[in-house]
């Protein structure tokens, strides 16, 4: 269901260029598990971001559900984004004037969801994170890993096929942790597509398919 | 050096209060290592924001090196914190309009501290961390676990008295985290007071002091 062929991605800084990404090759099947380790600053968050149309290559091609999502407009690519991936930021990047509740509904009005249902959703979605007592906090209300749960429930309300998720558990003690991965678990079991960056090898040793970054290409890529 | 008795800290949102703290006494001396652990939402960045005066406690009282903070006007806090105390923010609250060495150098331009003393601290702060090669680079031209470590050399460069560390390798892959870890610990042996936040029981585990938090209170508080 992902194609990324010889991907590259490059940043200017003054008359510096950062090579953040230099020639990537990656194919991953409907409903499979991945997880992508690596030093700090080796391109893990920048895959993520182009997997997850938020960002351009600068060569190769990446090919979506069989879609060619490179040479799409810019209002095809974020439909795709809306209706098929659920992205969990490694930043969280709430809405701080949206209640926690307010943020889990959010992709659902977009969508078009009715009133009725959306409020289900959102509920259950909180109480599958443990966020029901902090339903009408806003971001600047709640603990960093409270936040961290906003931002895997906002994903994962729409039950996207592909979710990318940029360490969801960083913020998260040992318990909380466990309670997020069970969810990522328990939607790839119904066939949800699971791309998880992070540095907790315990986490990253649950995967079926582990993917080693350093220096902006793959060092290694097994299937377990 | 630090001395909290009785700390309670409540929030109030829309009809619910929250009891962030419920009642903490604490005793730290000069040069101290503690590590402060717990469920999310226990307290634990609540508490490190009251010992760097960034917030008051509704009631109890905090002294620092003998000083009684909580009866001090905002701008003698401001003042001591400003002094006395380096914070490493578990959201880093980076300068986003400054570069990395920007960044560094704000709370050494804020003291006084003459332009070339300056630039000399700022290289040799980004170096111990590895970020000599993006210090021009912007917080938004970083990845995540680079700005955290732009977070940890803005805290320690002014060598202050006091060091409160907020889950600082959250972001980071075991070998960055441990050059994070090394770098602290040696401002520790140096005389500095290090209080870490951590979710990591092998980074908890190497304080001589463990502190663990559940709902608003301290459970355990244990020297190794
Ligand atoms: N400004 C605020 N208004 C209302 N509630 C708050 C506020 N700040 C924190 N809280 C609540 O107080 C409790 C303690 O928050 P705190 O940030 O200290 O937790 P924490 O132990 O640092 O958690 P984590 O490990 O997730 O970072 C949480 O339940 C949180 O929702
Ligand atoms: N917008 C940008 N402009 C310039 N350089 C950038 C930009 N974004 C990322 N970089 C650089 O590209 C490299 C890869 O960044 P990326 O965020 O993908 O790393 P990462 O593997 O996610 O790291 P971490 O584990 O610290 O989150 C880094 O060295 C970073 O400094
Ligand atoms: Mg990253
Ligand atoms: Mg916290």
């Amino acid at each position: 269901v992902i194609e990324l062929t010889g991907i590259e991605r490059r940043f200017q800084v003054g008359d510096q260029v950062v090579a953040a990404l230099r020639g990537v090759d990656l194919t991953l099947g409907d409903g499979d598990y991945a997880a992508v380790m690596g030093p700090s600053g080796s391109g893990k968050s920048t895959l993520l971001n182009i997997l997850g149309l938020l960002d351009r290559p600068d060569a190769g091609t990446y090919a979506l559900g069989g879609v060619e999502t490179t040479s799409l407009n810019e209002e095809r690519r974020a439909r795709l984004r809306r209706e098929r991936i659920g992205f969990i930021f490694q930043s969280f990047h709430l809405i701080p004037r949206l209640t926690a509740a307010g943020n889990v509904e959010l992709p659902l009005t977009l969508a078009g969801v009715a009133p009725k249902e959306r409020r289900e959703r959102v509920a259950a979605a909180l109480d599958a994170l443990g966020l029901t007592p902090r339903a009408h906090h806003r971001p600047d209300q709640l603990s960093g890993g409270q936040r961290q749960r906003v931002a895997i429930a906002r994903a994962t309300v729409m039950a996207p096929e592909l979710i990318l998720a940029d360490e969801p558990t960083g913020n998260l003690d040992r318990a909380s942790g466990e309670e997020v991965i069970r969810a990522l678990e328990g939607l790839n079991a119904r066939g949800l597509t699971l791309i998880l960056v992070t540095h907790d090898p315990v986490l990253g040793g649950r995967a079926r398919r582990r993917i080693r970054m350093a220096d902006g290409a793959v060092a290694e890529d097994l299937c377990a």
